[in-house]
């Protein structure tokens, strides 16, 4: 049979009008690299499950896009990591949510499914889960960026309540 | 957030997302993403599905399995119940995309955002990314 992937980064934070050339291409190259990686899962026969997975492994890692390394920052200053992953041969699913020291959710998110009679695993419990599933973790320093320091010290100057924040500033 | 969403040779659907959420949430703010049936559904009678957007409609609406079951159930294509679930985040007052790939291998966008970075690839040579 046929295979089919597709893939997002996001809605995109960066007008078009105020997106430079280089910005435009970096993007490109960055999704074009996730695109390849889960199309040669696919292309060698490999599972659908693990195609999805090499996708967002490239896509947590790279700093361009809101998940992983280069998430946006909480109102306190910190990063929450949400994650989830579905196999639709039998509904099996796994989801992490508001998780702050794991690399990859998304490899946390899986070990919730296949490891776990659970299906949704938050904050502290699924940082302990990771830990028992030998997940990597890291400092919270690997998750920000200036970018997106910069855009909590832009909203935060204008004094918006926390609704606001939320409605104005995904 | 990030997403991907597979169908497999052997016709195996799965779908993943991961996200930071929004810039200065409080409260422990949980966005669609890891609510199964909002942010991320897969089955293989008829879609997987990921999506990007303001969480909380995705939530309200059940995007992800609101298309699924469209398809598997009104026999609706990848595109239309798409286009007609993400009219009804917008209808709402929300806004975002998903992607969308059917068990029939075709591998859809539907979005109301001016932008969304995305890509798509199939075995019949498609391979394609794009922002705008």
């Amino acid at each position: 049979g046929g295979w089919s992937l597709a893939i997002h980064g996001g809605a995109g934070t960066i007008a078009r009008e105020n997106m430079s050339a280089e910005d435009d291409a970096a993007y490109r190259t960055s999704l074009q690299a996730a695109l390849d990686a889960g199309a040669k899962v696919l292309a060698e026969g490999g599972e659908a499950l693990d195609a999805v997975e090499a996708v967002i492994l490239l896509l947590e890692d790279d700093p361009r896009f809101n998940a992983g390394r280069g998430a946006v920052f909480t109102w306190e200053g910190g990063h929450e990591l949400d994650a989830s992953i579905m196999d639709g041969r039998d509904r099996d699913a796994g989801a992490v949510a508001g998780v702050t020291n794991i690399r990859h959710p998304i490899l946390l998110a899986r070990k919730v499914m296949t490891d776990s009679p659970h299906v949704m695993l938050a904050g502290k419990g699924a940082e302990t889960f990771a830990k028992e599933q030998g997940l990597e973790t890291v400092p919270a320093e690997w998750f920000g960026t200036d970018f997106r320091r910069e855009a909590l010290e832009r909203m935060k100057a204008k004094e918006l309540s926390a609704l606001d924040v939320d409605a104005k500033f995904g | 957030t990030v997403g991907a969403v597979a169908l497999d040779r052997n016709g195996n659907l799965a779908a993943g997302t991961s996200t930071g959420g929004m810039t200065g949430k409080r409260w422990n703010r949980i966005g669609d993403a890891p609510v199964i049936g909002a942010g991320t559904y897969a089955d293989n009678r008829s879609c997987a599905v990921s999506a990007t957007g303001w969480g909380e409609y995705f939530i309200r609406v059940g995007v992800a399995k609101a298309i699924c079951a469209r398809m598997e159930l009104a026999g609706d294509s990848a595109q239309a119940a798409s286009d007609a679930v993400m009219a009804d985040v917008k209808a709402l007052g929300g806004d975002g995309g998903v992607i969308v790939v059917s068990n029939s291998g075709d591998a859809i966008y539907s979005f109301n955002t001016s932008g969304m970075y995305r890509g798509r690839a199939t075995s019949e040579g498609m391979n394609e990314v794009a922002i705008y």
